[in-house]
């Protein structure tokens, strides 16, 4: 998961 | 993902766990703002309309689902199931001051002028916010009851910890989100005061009073 982006987060 | 993104979710399930069984077990919603429960739901709503079109993790979709869940759950509570225990007369924060100007905010301040981008920007600037109604409430009728400041304190730890997370992924990712990270941490700054308050008089007592 170390693409994560900023709408991957809650 | 980090550690600090980790606890941040599990201290926010915390904060909305905490109040839905504070209203389930008493049976009463008295000293919860509706207003900044109905705002959570509409934070919720906007932001996570992205379900519909793409598939994250399962991990992501799940918890997605349980916090509009209990976001909506927690308004029915307040506003049909346990109405009569509402405190209707000190929840008179306007929100439309703030839906509206933050509304504003997301059209002219965004990523990409969508539909979905300026919901998602919406919902970020709203969820700043959000919780000031609650906090009106409080400093108006002048006390919250324990539990109250055990879901404000792990509701604002998790916007804190969140910082650290953005912090975290800048050094080791070289990633930033401007919008995310001013609407965090004015978010986390209106959690301050209480805080502070929090650590030094919740201590041992059975009512938070906050001076006005």
């Amino acid at each position: 998961e170390e693409t994560d982006s900023i709408k991957d987060e809650l | 993902m980090n550690i600090f993104r980790l606890t941040g979710d599990l201290s926010h399930l915390a904060a909305i766990i905490i109040l839905l069984l504070k209203i389930w077990k008493t049976r009463s919603c008295a000293g919860i703002s509706g207003k900044s429960q109905i705002l959570f739901a509409l934070v919720f709503t906007s932001r996570y309309l992205d379900l519909l079109t793409s598939f994250i993790s399962l991990y992501n979709t799940t918890m997605k689902v349980i916090y509009i869940g209990c976001a909506y759950a927690t308004v029915y509570l307040i506003y049909a199931k346990f109405k009569a225990t509402y405190d209707g007369n000190h929840d008179t924060f306007r929100v439309e001051f703030l839906v509206v100007p933050v509304g504003g905010l997301a059209f002219l301040v965004n990523h990409d002028f969508s539909p979905l981008e300026i919901l998602w920007t919406f919902s970020i600037y709203l969820e700043s916010v959000a919780i000031l109604p609650q906090l009106f409430m409080i400093s108006k009728t002048g006390e919250a009851e324990t539990i109250t400041t055990h879901y404000l304190f792990f509701l604002g730890l998790y916007r804190a910890l969140y910082l650290i997370n953005w912090i975290w992924r800048f050094y080791f990712e070289g990633f930033f989100d401007m919008i995310a990270i001013v609407a965090g941490v004015v978010q986390t700054i209106l959690y301050c005061d209480f805080f502070y308050l929090y650590v030094t008089k919740g201590e041992g007592r059975s009512q938070l009073s906050i001076p006005t």
